[in-house]
């Protein structure tokens, strides 16, 4: 793994003082292999090398610290800040009921990220209502009733455009006094022209207190464009980075972070109702140096 | 990048580039930078022409037809990851088989996620094919040999079989696909035709290591490709075949019926490069 090979590079360095510009070069030739294998994106990785190769030259070797550890350190340093340090709750705005819209790609995992949504803030006594969004799917409602029933969250469809349901869950979601309603919608391309004006056209009407972009966590180089063209069309609030129950690094958090500055607020770890998570930058960082 | 003058630094910078943001990978990007490199080229043509060359080569002997027989029950089965997009790509593959002459029926072997049952059951409404189900919860093998069943006493020629999506790193999973396998086989007498991996062009390096599982416990005999009407490139593929020869049957290019299309790797070497 990195810290293995880098270790391997700083065995042949007696120098104390600051580290040489070779040094850290091969340093950082190992680094960049770590994180394109991990799905960060190209040029991501060439401005964090940019950055870390700046600090490495600069900082002069601490006494007990070998030179590759400093190395590792700084990079550490710099993905935690990248991922954003500070964790971000949801946001519920002034009125009531809030809405919450989930985003993103076909197969992402929205629908299913939508009720452990429902389910976390049902636990956190909200009174919540799940919108079935998607009005494209074969049978997207049959799945989040039965997904709904389970965590005893009511879903609502009524209507037959995505805009007429979510006029009429705000209705009905005031008179049961609901404090969120959690709106599900169809997965897109983000270069579906014609989904992505339906998209702008929702935010635009409704101006949801969050709209949160779920990202399939084993995506890779395309995550960039993704997220480049979801920010510029719709207020991207939050990212959800799903599917990391698996062993895919995440680097894409990295990529989506560098594009829209938007935390990531949760991610998946399963296909349970509780299978989701609060967003930690530093267990991130390690998983995508491997 | 075929825009550029002259096989500078910066030309290579450029190529390099455009290789990995395509998903290629380090490890195949580099060694074909060097073969580049050490052929000394002159002119910007012999490099496409190289490039063009060592890729299409790499799909060389492999056989990107679906193996079926007319007079013998056809079994293929859908496994992958969550969301890659199976269940569609049956429908589409009900679909495009019926359109050849076939007559196939759909098994309903993802028990588990919710919806999974409506959702094929609307897929074989659209492509006019049968879908045999049991309720949710049931066992997947089971509900397979009640599809075998149904192709046997009214003579259907292909069974698809649509499993839950499943990480590959979960062992107890990978073992239920195994013994829809064996099941086949064993109410059959003779094995799986196809066992096809479906792989969204979206995702990156870990499916290489989802294909690594998928194979080592499966008969897997190819690979069919989804998503590729995004901006992913799906560059993972030619590590994938080289690794693995393992052959790309076919992609999808969309969400409607007629979607599924039969791999051309000259087309999609050339959507590639651009
Ligand atoms: N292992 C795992 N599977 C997940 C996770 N989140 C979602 N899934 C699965 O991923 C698949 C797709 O999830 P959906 O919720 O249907 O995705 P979607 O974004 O609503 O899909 P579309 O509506 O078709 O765009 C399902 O099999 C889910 O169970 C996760 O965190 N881990
Ligand atoms: N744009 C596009 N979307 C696709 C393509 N293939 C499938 N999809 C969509 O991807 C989403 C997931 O497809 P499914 O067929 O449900 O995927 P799955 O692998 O069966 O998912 P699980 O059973 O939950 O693991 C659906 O919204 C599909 O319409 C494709 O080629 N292009
Ligand atoms: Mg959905
Ligand atoms: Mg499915």
């Amino acid at each position: 793994n990195l810290t293995e090979r880098l270790q391997n590079i700083f065995k042949r360095l007696r120098n104390r003082g600051l580290l040489s510009e070779k040094d850290v070069e091969e340093a950082l030739r190992e680094i960049r292999q770590a994180l394109l294998e991990a799905d960060v994106h190209y040029k991501v990785v060439k401005d964090l090398l940019n950055k870390v190769k700046e600090k490495s030259l600069k900082e002069e070797v601490l006494k007990n610290v070998s030179p590759f550890q400093q190395v590792l350190k700084i990079l550490y340093e710099e993905l935690v800040e990248l991922l954003g340090k500070e964790r971000v709750g949801l946001n519920f705005g002034k009125k009531k009921p809030a809405l919450i819209f989930l985003v993103g790609l076909q197969g992402s995992g929205k629908t299913t990220t939508c009720v452990k949504l429902a389910y976390k803030l049902s636990q956190e006594q909200r009174r919540v209502m799940l919108v079935a969004g998607d009005t494209f799917r074969p049978a997207a409602v049959e799945q989040l009733k039965i997904l709904g029933e389970k965590i005893k969250v009511p879903v609502i469809q009524e209507g037959s455009s995505s805009k007429e349901i979510i006029d009429n869950a705000l209705k009905i979601g005031k008179e049961r006094l609901m404090d969120v309603l959690i709106v599900d919608t169809t997965g897109r391309l983000h270069i579906d022209e014609e989904m992505m004006k339906e998209l702008e056209d929702l935010t635009n009407t409704f101006s949801p207190s969050e709209v949160l972009l779920v990202l399939d966590g084993m995506t890779g180089q395309d995550a960039i464009n993704i997220a480049e063209k979801f920010k510029q069309r719709i207020p991207i609030t939050g990212i959800i980075l799903t599917k990391l129950d698996g062993d895919a690094r995440g680097g894409a958090a990295l990529s989506v972070r560098a594009v829209t500055g938007k935390p990531i607020k949760f991610i998946g770890v399963g296909e349970k109702v509780f299978d989701l998570e609060y967003f930690y930058p530093d267990r991130l960082a390690g998983r995508i140096l491997g | 990048i075929f825009k550029i003058n002259k096989l500078d630094d910066n030309f290579y910078e450029e190529l390099e580039a455009h290789l990995l943001q395509g998903d290629l990978g380090l490890e195949l990007t580099e060694e074909i930078i060097r073969e580049i490199k050490n052929k000394k080229f002159s002119q910007l043509l012999e490099v496409r022409i190289f490039l063009k060359e060592y890729l299409c080569a790499l799909f060389s002997g492999l056989n990107n037809n679906l193996n079926l027989h007319p007079e013998i029950i056809n079994v293929i089965i859908f496994s992958g990851v969550n969301g890659t997009g199976k269940t569609s790509s049956i429908g589409k593959m009900a679909y495009y088989l019926k359109s050849l002459g076939y007559s196939p029926v759909i098994s309903a072997s993802d028990t588990f996620r919710a919806g999974a049952i409506e959702q094929i059951k609307i897929w074989g409404e659209r492509a006019g094919v049968e879908v045999i189900a049991q309720k949710e919860g049931s066992d997947p093998a089971s509900v397979a040999y009640n599809s075998l069943e149904f192709a046997k006493a009214r003579g259907k020629n292909v069974v698809l079989i649509d499993t839950a999506g499943r990480m590959h790193t979960k062992t107890n999973l990978i073992e239920e696909l195994r013994k829809i396998e064996r099941v086949v086989e064993k109410n059959l007498g003779y094995p799986v035709i196809e066992n096809l991996l479906v792989i969204d062009a979206t995702l990156g390096q870990n499916v290489i290591k989802q294909v690594e599982i998928f194979k080592d416990a499966l008969n897997l005999t190819g690979i069919i490709l989804t998503k590729l009407d995004g901006t992913a490139k799906g560059g993972v593929i030619f590590n994938l075949v080289k690794r693995f020869s393992l052959p790309v049957k076919f992609v999808s290019i969309g969400e409607s019926i007629e979607d599924l299309k039969i791999f051309q790797p000259e087309e999609f070497i050339d959507n590639f490069l651009i």
